[in-house]
């Protein structure tokens, strides 16, 4: 028996919008501690890890650990269908094909149920064991969206390189260059639009920016984002999702031919 | 531009 009551029903909402477009399937795990995800782009370049820790549900029931395969196309025209300040609850019986989202209106005049088939999702799961970064940037969200955005009107890969100055994000395309460091500010109002740069040895990589604006599409989910980088590993774009964990996204990098 | 790498080339299966 599963039973996750999630009163911000939205930040499920806002979850599956931020990883949707990047893979197509995947088993979502629940076990005592959480509800987490673990999967990769069909391509193998990007992997996405979502963590829900127990304690952020209002309710949290799960007997046994149980691997729910869903279309993650099909699970987003769901919970599109629950308003934003649904309280979101997931049920699963034991050995069930389906899993059913509730969708309880804030002053409980509505409650809608919908039940979704579960599929048989062979995936690989990878170890990812903890690492030292080169180098780890704390900036607001919203800027590396627009920064990430900006780049891909201009070229197809980001340079990403830290050093003592900031951090710097450039590109070449077609028709030109373009360039933009931020650097480290930590005198603003609010602690959430400081940019913090944590640098051990200067970093310098590559990526594909068409999978950075995908990862972009999280920044609902958390004013901050953390990029942690180091020259022999993916880059991680991290999204906390406050009290409850995160979604982090790995991406290799791109090497000269 | 550039050799996209696979995730896969860092992480082992478990």
């Amino acid at each position: 028996m599963l039973e996750l009551r999630l009163v911000q029903g939205s930040l499920l909402k806002k979850v599956l919008e931020a990883i949707k477009d990047l893979v197509n399937d995947a088993n979502f795990d629940c076990s005592a501690t959480g509800f987490s995800l673990q999967a990769m782009d069909s391509s193998h370049v990007a992997l996405v890890a979502l963590l829900l820790r127990n304690e952020g549900f209002e309710h949290y029931r799960c007997d046994r650990n149980i691997s729910m395969g869903m279309n993650l196309g099909n699970m987003n025209k769901m919970l599109k269908c629950a308003g934003n300040d649904d309280i979101i609850t997931l049920k699963a019986d034991d050995g069930s094909d389906t899993v059913t989202f509730m969708f309880e209106s804030p002053n409980q005049d509505k409650i809608a149920d919908f039940e979704m088939k579960l599929m048989d999702i062979d995936s690989e799961h990878l170890g990812i064991p903890e690492a030292e970064y080169h180098a780890i940037v704390r900036m607001p969200s919203a800027e590396f969206a627009r920064i990430c955005k900006d780049l891909s009107s201009i070229g197809d890969t980001v340079v990403i390189s830290v050093t003592k100055e900031g951090v710097k994000f450039s590109t070449k395309g077609d028709i030109g260059t373009a360039n933009i460091v931020c650097r480290q500010n930590t005198t603003v109002d609010k602690p959430e639009e400081a940019t913090v740069i944590e640098m051990k040895e200067p970093v310098s990589l590559t990526f594909a920016l068409r999978y950075m604006n995908s990862f972009a599409k999280a920044t609902p989910l958390s004013h901050t984002v953390t990029i942690s980088l180091s020259s022999e590993l993916p880059v991680v774009v991290e999204y906390k999702i406050e009290d409850m964990g995160y979604v982090r996204f790995y991406l290799a990098p791109k090497i000269e031919e | 531009t550039g050799i996209q790498l696979s995730i896969k080339e860092f992480y082992r299966a478990t």
